[in-house]
């Protein structure tokens, strides 16, 4: 569908205009590791499509387990987002976003700022007392 | 900026390209492609030229709906909007239920799911050289972008990543502004 700004799109898409495949994800916002809640093997899909967990896992669970924590607390680093490894609104509403379908991580491997030497994590920040 | 595992590129300066025939594009459609890979020829000596067949193309460009065929089948409005694939394959698919603006201003459209075609198109062009994901967000290669928004502007981090593949066009004056212009975060209401 082409359209030249405003001036030619049909009264029929902009009734339909609210269709995005990841909206689902809104629901999922605070829930908590540890728990389980219907649809998180959905998001655990849409973690390995783009290279946030191993291709080598499979036949996911709803269960908010370890390797969605990682997944989400690599994506946060990724996308300059707080890292609290929890799917938190502003974590949900990036992963909603629309996007370019190519991964992120490939093999395991990215240089994006999880591929990166340094750690910018705040939760890596440490601190002493004097 | 990234690149994909063991930094392909493209061994020549003058590439090709061609659209899928049975997308009949407009020349309108055809131009927002032209201006995308201009904004790369302007920082790296490379040469892009539209050709007739798409078999004799180093880059084929087709617009698709869900299951395609390379086992990454699209998912319909937003999602998904593209993916193209590193060099020297010069496969960039499109996924063809988004609702493209060609012309005019993006922004502005009353459709919320509206996506800017040459944004996306530069993004992935970027692909085609050689480009990963980048976590600067103001950067074209960042892997996102919201509907209803323009991003067309070289940012300093892709044009230093794709100067290491291919060097800079001699007639580059090394200036480059990042625009972004956005009017909405996406449908998920940020």
């Amino acid at each position: 569908h082409f359209f030249h700004s405003n001036v030619s799109i049909p009264e029929d898409l902009l009734k339909n205009a609210t269709s995005n495949p990841w909206s689902f994800f809104h629901q999922l916002s605070g829930c908590h590791a540890g728990e389980k809640y219907d649809g998180l093997a959905k998001l655990k899909s849409y973690f390995q499509y783009f290279g946030y967990i191993p291709n080598s896992l499979s036949n996911f669970t709803d269960d908010f387990d370890d390797s969605l924590e990682s997944a989400l607390r690599t994506y946060q680093q990724n996308f300059n987002l707080n890292i609290t490894g929890q799917l938190d609104d502003q974590t949900v509403n990036h992963i909603v976003r629309p996007r370019c379908g190519n991964p992120d991580i490939v093999n395991g491997s990215s240089s994006m700022n999880s591929g990166k030497t340094h750690n910018t994590s705040s939760s890596h920040v440490h601190t002493v007392s004097h | 900026y990234s690149f994909f595992t063991g930094m392909p590129r493209w061994r020549k300066q003058a590439l090709t390209y061609a659209f899928l025939p049975g997308n009949q594009l407009t020349d309108e459609v055809k131009t927002v492609f032209s201006r995308a890979f201009d904004r790369w020829s302007t920082v790296i000596p490379l040469t892009f030229t539209q050709a007739d067949s798409i078999n004799a193309a180093d880059i084929g460009i087709g617009f698709y709906s869900g299951d395609h065929g390379d086992g990454e089948p699209f998912d319909g409005v937003l999602g998904t909007l593209a993916h193209s694939f590193s060099p020297p394959s010069g496969q960039f698919h499109l996924d063809g239920d988004e609702n493209w603006v060609v012309t005019g201003d993006v922004r502005t459209s009353s459709l919320t799911t509206a996506v800017d075609l040459e944004s996306v198109a530069v993004h992935e062009i970027g692909h085609l050289l050689g480009l990963g994901h980048s976590s600067v967000e103001e950067s074209i290669m960042y892997p996102t972008i919201s509907s209803r928004t323009k991003k067309v502007e070289l940012a300093d981090d892709d044009i230093q990543g794709i100067q290491v593949l291919y060097g800079s066009n001699p007639n580059y004056n090394g200036s480059s502004t990042t625009s972004v212009q956005e009017k909405e975060t996406g449908s998920s209401g940020a």
